[in-house]
């Protein structure tokens, strides 16, 4: 269970304050799917990292299964992050002197479930998944913009993440290609794992079983849509 | 009036060839509204980048308002970019030094057609047509991902060229910004602008005057949907 209890984030900009987030406060169970929206620039990012231990807040209180992840040091946090979670970027954030199938594996190099040979292998195959097999050679700058943001879906899954959270991860893909994407994500979450996409398409707004609506940094609503 | 003739653009990687583009061919009209679809890595922003002059094909011949552009050197090439083409790029390609205010000024600082305190009132008038007002100080990576999009937009806008390219500019955008972007682009095109876009988004197919379909970089159709 992740919980999120009065969280704020403020960015500041010499004498300027940015309220990114004012008060958010919600719940999220393991096996949740849940789908984030909201305007550009509501916030929706700067929650995913904060969900993903990537970023801190400036206030309230985060727990992850009871522990309070406040209460974690940058060793503690990384450890979450690498064996728990799997981030898919807005922006990819893939490594440009990597190939597709170099990128991909770097998780799975640093969290060391996954050793030797069985990470090429497990890497192809989550290439394969996303369509890409015939562009595993390929730096970031090889591939077209939605090449690029499967590599991104391809590496956050590569380490077996029980929490899975994607910012757009649809944005640059074409509906055939964006509906092959979300059948992954669904079986993913029908055998188990956590969820949580951020997407501006109305289309997904139905597919999980949580929808949060952010506005200018809160929560405007949340339905809860299924069973869990 | 832009035509393309039988273009081609081969990557070559080692002994690998990649054939983005096979053979290409269509005419654009002034004041014409395209849409060009098709799947991720149908070719789509290689067509744009050869289109908008980033970039020059493998074979075939372009020739944009009668002159061939394969016979123009670099300068020349540098000239129509600058003066003619607005161009959105799917990566934004923004510098991150520069805040949302001095990367919309660019290229009226290259063009020279807009001069001194001009420059600044314009920019700052295209960053709040598109909702960026309380932005124009922030660098990209202080903006959320929409916003960066957006401030691509304002940009390619700024030079007021005849010719808009851009690359999937509401990828990153909530339905309603979407909506006020294609507001912008409709209007340019009232008053006489050729615009290009490469969309994802199928209630765009019906848009334009004209729907361009890729796949495999092969034009799978060309649809002319309405009135020039
Ligand atoms: N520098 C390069 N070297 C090798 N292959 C490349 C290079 N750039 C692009 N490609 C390949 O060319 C093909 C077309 O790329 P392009 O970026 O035009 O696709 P696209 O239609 O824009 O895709 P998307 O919708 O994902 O943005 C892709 O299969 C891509 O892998
Ligand atoms: N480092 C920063 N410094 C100042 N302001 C920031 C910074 N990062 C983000 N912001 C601001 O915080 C707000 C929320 O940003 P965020 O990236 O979370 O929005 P978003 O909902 O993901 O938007 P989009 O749909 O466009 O991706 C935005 O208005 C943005 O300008
Ligand atoms: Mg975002
Ligand atoms: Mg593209």
């Amino acid at each position: 269970v992740i919980e999120f209890k009065e969280i704020s984030k403020v960015y500041k900009m010499g004498d300027v304050q940015v309220n990114a987030l004012k008060s958010i406060s919600f719940s999220i169970e393991h096996g949740d799917y849940v789908i984030i929206m909201g305007p550009s620039g509501s916030g929706k990012s700067t929650l995913l990292q904060i969900l993903g231990c990537l970023d801190r807040p400036s206030s309230g209180e985060i727990s992850i299964d009871g522990t309070q992840t406040s209460k974690m040091n940058e060793d503690q946090l990384a450890k979450v992050r690498n064996r728990k979670i799997g981030f898919v970027f807005q922006g990819f954030n893939l490594l440009p002197k990597l190939t597709a199938l170099e990128n991909t594996m770097l998780p799975m190099i640093y969290g060391n479930v996954y050793k030797g040979k069985e990470r090429t292998e497990r890497a192809k195959e989550l290439l394969q998944d996303v369509g890409l097999n015939e562009r595993i050679n390929h730096r970031p700058n090889q591939l077209s913009g939605g090449q690029q943001q499967r590599v991104a879906i391809a590496r956050a899954l590569s380490n077996n993440p029980s929490i899975i959270l994607a910012d757009e991860p649809t944005g640059n893909l074409d509906t055939q290609s964006g509906k092959e994407i979300l059948e992954i994500f669904g079986r993913l979450n029908s055998s188990g794992k956590t969820v949580i996409i951020v997407t501006h398409d109305p289309d997904m707004a139905k597919k999980g079983n949580k929808l949060i609506k952010l506005r200018d940094g809160l929560i405007e609503k949340i339905e809860v849509t299924g069973i869990g």
